[in-house]
């Protein structure tokens, strides 16, 4: 436990003892100073291994993931080669959710949203962010309930759909598979919105995807010029 | 990995190791 300052001044100051294993009155702040552990503030790491339970718990996580690594996903062993995310996973089963037995967490850290999934969330969504940014690509913003959305909001469904999308974090695949995602994003959005603004009535909505095929397959480029004069024609 | 979501992850790792609380 740390020491409350207001407590501690509270009390006196009494003269040190000789008595080897007494030196100091126990009705003192000099005991509680030399008797209470320095109030250290602890990282996530100590805090787990200051407690006996939590400290036995990673001791015996890490030993199931040592006998299992061959049967981790990728994005397993990716995730749990980082100390303090591991630590952070276990500090948050074991402190936040009450978890303290080995199956259980296991369970926890690698089926629920908020374990390893909000970890690999964290980071596809980053990187991909990143990337958006990088190449300097144009997602448009959405109106979702008359607040506007940008792809730096979770809710923008382009990261939805990248969530949704369960990307391997693996270096040949993720770039080339979030790619895809982002293209085919920006190039139905494209076709989608020259539909919707084309001005030849409303067009039921089981017909869109069709449209949107025939629009990216026409050998003439449809844009806003001509949309008009084609659409019925598709 | 790839290279942008390992960069984030060891930013991630780096600040969740760096960050010190009172217990």
């Amino acid at each position: 436990a740390s020491l409350n300052l207001r407590e501690a001044l509270a009390k006196s100051i009494y003269a040190k003892k000789t008595e080897i294993d007494e030196r100091w009155d126990k009705r003192g702040l000099l005991y509680d100073l030399v008797h209470t552990k320095e109030n250290k503030l602890s990282n996530i790491s100590d805090i787990i291994d200051q407690n006996k339970e939590s400290a036995n718990l990673k001791y015996e996580y890490q030993e199931f993931l040592k006998e299992n690594w061959n049967f981790l996903s990728n994005n397993q062993k990716a995730i749990f080669g980082f100390e303090n995310i591991s630590d952070y996973l276990l500090a948050y089963a074991y402190f936040k959710k009450g978890i303290s037995e080995i199956n259980a967490l296991n369970n926890f850290i690698n089926n629920r949203k908020d374990g390893l999934a909000a970890i690999i969330n964290y980071a596809v969504i980053s990187a991909a962010r990143t990337f958006i940014q990088k190449e300097s690509l144009h997602i448009h913003s959405v109106t979702i309930k008359k607040l506007p959305y940008t792809y730096n909001d979770d809710e923008h469904p382009l990261i939805q759909k990248i969530i949704s999308s369960n990307l391997s974090l693996n270096n040949f695949s993720f770039s080339k598979e979030l790619n895809k995602i982002i293209d085919n994003y920006i190039y139905n959005g494209k076709e989608a919105k020259l539909i919707e603004h084309a001005d030849i009535g409303d067009i039921p909505a089981e017909y869109i995807p069709l449209l949107i095929k025939y629009i990216k397959n026409s050998p003439i480029p449809i844009t806003d010029l001509n949309v008009n004069y084609f659409l019925p024609l598709f | 990995l790839d290279p942008t979501i390992k960069k984030h992850l060891t930013d991630l790792d780096t600040l969740l190791g760096k960050h010190v609380f009172n217990p």
